[in-house]
């Protein structure tokens, strides 16, 4: 574990509970891409199996627990509890356009062939795509709530960490897994566009107004 | 270089 990795961590948390805390004190998911929280919730049950068949640390069990505990309840909060205030005619994706391939791809190219081993480079792979949806309401509507460009921001910055954190891996360790860069690079490069205008015009301004 | 994959990372 280094520094990278840790405060990467702690922004994904962050990402998550803001969002989570935001439509629990609103009462309200406007602005909110269900389906994107769908994928995420898609991409933790798939990464995280292992959670029934190995123990890592402490640490790792109950972050992964945390993940998947947060992700199913913004699900419920969105599509159940607060699903009146859904914005379902903005949240239209077609997400089949990217489960079909990720899941293909995660059979082509992977470290090995077994049912976990896949299963977790499905959820690499998914993770890298999963904001679409998110980022795609938001240039349709032309504007984001400000907290919810904080959860955007933090949940693009923990992605940036873990680059950071592999290359100080490769450095110290020699360690280095190709698809997790790869798609984490990816990731990445797909909120360079809301970066900039987080840094831009997030300041002072109540919405962040995208050009669409 | 071969990948290495070791699942500690969440």
């Amino acid at each position: 574990m280094n520094i990278f990795r840790l405060t990467g961590d702690l922004s994904h948390l962050a990402a998550i509970i803001i969002l989570l805390l935001k439509i629990w004190k609103t009462r309200s998911c406007a602005g909110i891409s269900g389906k994107s929280q769908i994928l995420f919730a898609l991409v933790f049950t798939s990464r995280y199996l292992d959670l029934l068949t190995s123990f890592i640390s402490l640490y790792n069990t109950t972050m992964k627990v945390i993940y998947i505990g947060c992700a199913y309840a913004t699900v419920y909060l969105i599509y159940a509890k607060f699903k009146a205030t859904y914005d379902g005619n903005h949240d239209t994706f077609r997400v089949e356009f990217l489960v079909v391939p990720v899941g293909g791809l995660a059979f082509l190219v992977n470290h090995d062939f077994s049912p976990l081993e896949i299963l977790w480079t499905f959820s690499i792979y998914l993770e890298s795509v999963a904001i679409l949806p998110q980022l795609f309401m938001i240039s349709k509507t032309g504007e984001a709530e400000t907290i919810t460009t904080h959860y955007l921001f933090f949940l693009g910055l923990y992605r940036a960490l873990y680059l950071i954190n592999w290359i100080w891996r490769f450095y110290f360790e020699g360690f280095f897994d190709m698809i997790a860069i790869v798609a984490g690079v990816v990731q990445t490069i797909l909120y360079c566009d809301f970066f900039y205008l987080y840094v831009t015009k997030g300041e002072g301004r109540s919405q962040l107004s995208i050009p669409t | 270089l071969d990948s290495q994959t070791d699942k500690d990372e969440l």
